[in-house]
């Protein structure tokens, strides 16, 4: 199989709906300045597949969704009031994955966030539950328990020397 | 479980070498390349005991990982994650910035790793600030800042539509 | 020692801010950069509680270190030590690959930055792998790795003895 | 004051004597290829002003003495035994840095490593203690214990990211 697109809606940095094709490239590289959105990017896609938000730099699940509002008074004399503080925060946001499976059978996965910080399940459309939509993944090779396919910014030397108890955990989760 | 966990530790133990060799062997030969192994902590009940990685660079002499700079810890680190990948390979992997500890001439032997191994089931999504890595790839999503917005927005390019440049 | 912290604290408190938008403002103009201050969890006893950084890049919202991207963190941890060492300045910094996660525009900064501020009392000694760095310095040492003795060695290069390329 | 130069003997991946100057040069770069010695020359640094062997990402001081040895039999195999076993472990290794001081006094330091694993420091080819040796530092604002002046390689980011608690204790000791 292969991820063929994403769409964020109001899902961290991107305000609004945001979408991305992959088309037909298996190496596709995701560029920009720092601070513009890239790590938001990887984030959208761990999202979508059920990853929990404290691997996903946040405290819980509404950090995710798109802040445009000042934090607090005290930023207005700092920037000397040139922001305006109508762009409210979002109230919720969610991400969809399209995902084609090997025998060309297209999938389309959702993940979203209610404003009071519950998360929804779908699958083309239809909700279903985190363990089923799990499972859904687990035949498509996609472990999230492991996520042995996911390295997170600043990860990757931590891979080399974990200790060996944790090596073996992680075999155990790909087994 | 035991059965399971043996199977996956032989799968990987016999991929985690050749793989490693690839990422380190000199460019464009097949000369040279280090050599990595894992070690099993109890050979009678593996799964409760741990599994040790070994890798050793071309020409050097420690295997322990501690002894290995910022950049050939980072490539040990990306042999172990391809040779876990190959016992149940998902379909696609997602990379953050970890060429970062990379020097130019191992930031191609990624790229080339990954040109030569991608394909379509076998998906790469690598976030990268070094033009080593992004201008091999088929194609770029480019984001950027749009401050009167307060947004971050993406632009696509396929890169195949383009002439390979000297 | 109340009288050592706070005097600490408020020259650090002072500098951060100037020292932060030096490293954000864009190239060559005194316009725009970020804002920096450190506040006290405890205004009566402060060596009793601790001290909270805050750090927001030009245009941003954010003033909380977790939502700062890798590179913006560098940036503003950046700003912090430089701060820090203005109070009682050691004669020497010596950084370890610490632009890894900038990019090239933020890897410029920090060079304008070192180039403006070293000195015969302010020495930097930087280690690099990328050229936007370390063509802006005065000299270099060069590291290689000599296989046959199995050993590292060293060559040392003033770049001021050459003309600047354009 | 400023680092005038340094002089390694059998530390780290340094075999033998490897001396270097850094001259007038006020802002001086170290490069070179991954694996090449960049960092062990950092912790050259660092060693010969007292900072300890756990911050030099080493378990003890002997493990910072220039090892040529193969590690044990089985490395033969994997090289076929190309590698010579002859050059053995050094015994002893030293760092030496020639600092000067605004006033224009030259000051040598330096700190060298028994075959026992004891440490020993000395000012000018005069042995004193670890006590009086950072004292020394100290009065050229050198601060060991505070190490504010010393960022190790992948830890930059950390330092915006540190709790209150461990900022204000770094401020405690710079003050
Ligand atoms: N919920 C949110 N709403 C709006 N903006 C957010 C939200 N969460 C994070 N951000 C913004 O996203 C930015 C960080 O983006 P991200 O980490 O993706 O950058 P990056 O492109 O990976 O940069 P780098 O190259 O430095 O790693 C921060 O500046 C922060 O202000
Ligand atoms: N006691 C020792 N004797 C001999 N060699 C050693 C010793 N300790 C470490 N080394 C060698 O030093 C090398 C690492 O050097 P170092 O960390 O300085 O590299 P680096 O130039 O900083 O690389 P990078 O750019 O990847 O960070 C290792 O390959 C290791 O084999
Ligand atoms: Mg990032
Ligand atoms: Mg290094």
């Amino acid at each position: 199989g292969r991820l063929v697109g994403l769409e964020l809606h109001n899902f961290k940095s991107y305000r609004g709906t945001a979408s991305i094709g992959f088309g037909s490239a298996n190496f596709t590289s995701i560029i920009g300045p720092n601070g513009s959105g890239k790590s938001n990017m990887m984030d959208a896609i761990s999202f979508v597949l059920g990853v929990k938000s404290q691997h996903l730099r946040s405290n819980q699940l509404k950090d995710l969704i798109y802040r445009g509002r000042l934090l607090d008074g005290d930023i207005e004399q700092l920037q000397d009031g040139e922001l305006d503080n109508e762009d409210l925060d979002s109230e919720t946001a969610y991400v969809m994955a399209i995902y084609e499976k090997s025998d060309g059978e297209i999938l389309q996965l959702k993940r979203t966030i209610g404003s009071r910080g519950q998360s929804e399940y779908r699958i083309n459309n239809k909700v279903t539950s985190a363990g089923e939509y799990s499972n859904v993944l687990k035949k498509e090779n996609i472990l999230i328990k492991a996520r042995n396919f996911l390295v997170f910014q600043g990860d990757v030397e931590q891979i080399a020397s974990q200790s060996a108890a944790e090596l073996s955990k992680l075999l155990e989760t790909v087994s | 479980r035991y059965e399971l966990f043996i199977s996956a530790f032989n799968h990987i133990s016999e991929k985690i070498d050749p793989i490693y060799k690839e990422l380190t062997k000199a460019n464009n030969t097949t000369l040279g390349g280090g050599a990595a192994y894992l070690t099993l902590e109890d050979e009678d009940e593996p799964y409760l005991a741990g599994i040790r990685y070994h890798a050793m660079p071309p020409m050097k002499r420690f295997k322990d990982m501690e002894f290995l700079s910022g950049g050939e810890k980072t490539i040990a680190a990306l042999a172990l994650l391809f040779a876990i990948h190959s016992f149940h390979p998902s379909p696609f992997f997602v990379l953050d910035e970890v060429d970062a500890a990379l020097d130019n001439n191992n930031v191609q032997k990624i790229a080339n790793y990954i040109t030569k191994n991608s394909g379509p089931n076998f998906q790469f999504i690598v976030i990268s600030l070094k033009n080593g890595l992004f201008e091999k790839s088929d194609a770029l999503v480019g984001i950027y800042r749009e401050q009167r917005e307060n947004s971050s927005k993406t632009l696509t390019l396929d890169l195949r539509n383009y002439p390979e440049t000297a």
